[in-house]
């Protein structure tokens, strides 16, 4: 909240939007401020109402460089909107840069999520630090329900529940790397730096950096999924594949290759197998490991084909570490298998589990 | 190669970042209690930001200095 914790006293706001972009339609710009205000209605009491003249609560128009608050902007990319906290006046009037592309995609930047985030301010809301809330100060598109958790429980604090109990379903907050609990969806190198994935974000660790960093998924790949089951890095091809569902697609680096998605199923899996839990590449062999439920089957990348003589049983040919598999990596002649909070340190050579570690020492936690 | 904070458009970068954002001071550069001014509010920023707290204008702190964002400030009050 901003300090004070400015709100509106009463539960009728008006907005009027003043001028329009001419980057959409005036109808889709209307469209974007009505839901992003119904957003913020959806989880309290509160209801606006639109005037199409006079001084509303809230008002909203599109500007560039100093437009009249003596607040500039600063031309394409950078800030790209502001708004007051409530109060009389300019408070909880909201100002949108001109100098940006607005659209109602996920090209360049989505007047509806832009517009939801301001106009938390515009109901006192400040910025979080949850990089998965709506009112993280940095942009980044997502579909769906924009608000998580930390967002709801924000607004909810200045104005309480929505009192008809409509069902929202909020996004969950980031996870935290250091929950003793914490699991994980899928691990891969990229270009040596791992790659681990978890619900709808991403932790990057680079030998050069001292914090993982975590990130959206839909920040850097707007069309992958929310949900990534597994992936893997094949070296010689210097392509990450990323698996969810029935699904797969190629990073070259961070960019998606052309092509994607495929089908699993073009690997020579049979129709059966809806989903990868983990794949891990082994570079002395040039095999790729698949694990789909308690069974594993062998890709040789070489010949693009499945070996024969699989699945085979993951806790026949891993002893030691149960019978399934979240995630998987392979480092220095060493496999490392995670599931749920756990991780297995399992020697290739020696076939048997070394260490047992908790998931998230790969975060040093 | 060159260290980030070597390079003065970052510099420049950071301090229009943090004057924004983060309250700094406008015109103190050159002296010791305006560098420590300016490594102040840069961990301030990198602690928001979940960021390694170092004070330093390091690579990850000029990422996130560099991304797309809401004008709002982070900290201190709303003017």
């Amino acid at each position: 909240h901003f300090p004070r914790k400015l709100k509106w006293q009463n539960t009728n706001i008006t907005f009027r939007i003043v001028n329009y972009t001419p980057d959409l339609k005036k109808s889709d710009v209307d469209r974007a401020i009505r839901n992003a205000l119904n957003v913020w209605a959806d989880v309290t009491p509160l209801t606006f109402k639109k005037l199409n003249e006079g001084i509303a609560d809230i008002m909203i128009s599109f500007g560039s460089k100093e437009h009249g608050d003596y607040n500039p902007f600063d031309g394409p990319n950078g800030l790209l909107a502001h708004a007051y906290p409530p109060g009389p006046g300019i408070g909880g009037d909201t100002h949108f840069d001109e100098d940006e592309h607005w659209t109602k995609d996920s090209s360049t930047y989505n007047l509806f999520i832009v517009a939801a985030h301001e106009l938390g301010h515009a109901l006192g809301m400040s910025h979080s630090s949850d990089p998965g809330a709506l009112m993280y100060p940095v942009y980044s598109y997502g579909e769906g329900f924009p608000l998580a958790e930390d967002d709801i429980e924000g607004i909810q604090e200045l104005y309480g529940p929505n009192p008809n109990h409509r069902k929202v379903k909020p996004k969950p907050d980031a996870p935290q790397k250091c929950d003793p609990m914490l699991s994980f969806d899928a691990v891969t190198e990229l270009r040596g730096e791992t790659i681990i994935f978890k619900d709808r974000f991403y932790w990057r660790i680079h030998p050069q950096f001292v914090e993982p960093e975590q990130t959206l998924i839909k920040n850097t790949w707007p069309s992958l999924p929310n949900k990534v089951d597994a992936a893997y890095e094949n070296p010689e091809k210097d392509q990450v594949f990323i698996f969810s569902g029935i699904r797969m697609w190629a990073l070259n680096g961070y960019t998606l290759v052309d092509g994607y998605p495929k089908y699993i199923h073009k690997l020579g899996l049979p129709k059966s197998v809806r989903k990868i839990d983990a794949a891990v590449h082994i570079r002395e062999t040039g095999k790729t490991l698949l694990f789909t439920d308690e069974e594993y089957w062998s890709y040789d990348e070489a010949s693009g084909s499945m070996d024969t003589g699989y699945p085979r049983s993951i806790e026949t040919d891993f002893p030691g570490m149960g019978d399934e598999v979240d995630a998987a990596a392979f480092h220095y002649g060493y496999l490392y298998f995670f599931h749920e909070h756990v991780q297995y340190e399992y020697s290739y050579n020696s076939r048997k589990v070394i260490r047992v570690l908790r998931a998230n020492s790969i975060f040093n936690c | 190669g060159p260290l980030p904070h070597d390079n003065p458009d970052n510099v420049r970068l950071a301090e229009r970042y943090l004057h924004r954002f983060y309250g700094l001071p406008a015109g103190l550069r050159g002296r010791k209690a305006s560098l420590d001014a300016f490594q102040d509010k840069i961990k301030e920023m990198q602690e928001f930001f979940k960021l390694e707290v170092t004070g330093n204008l390091d690579e990850n702190t000029l990422d996130v200095m560099q991304q797309p964002r809401c004008g709002v400030p982070d900290v201190g009050e709303y003017n």
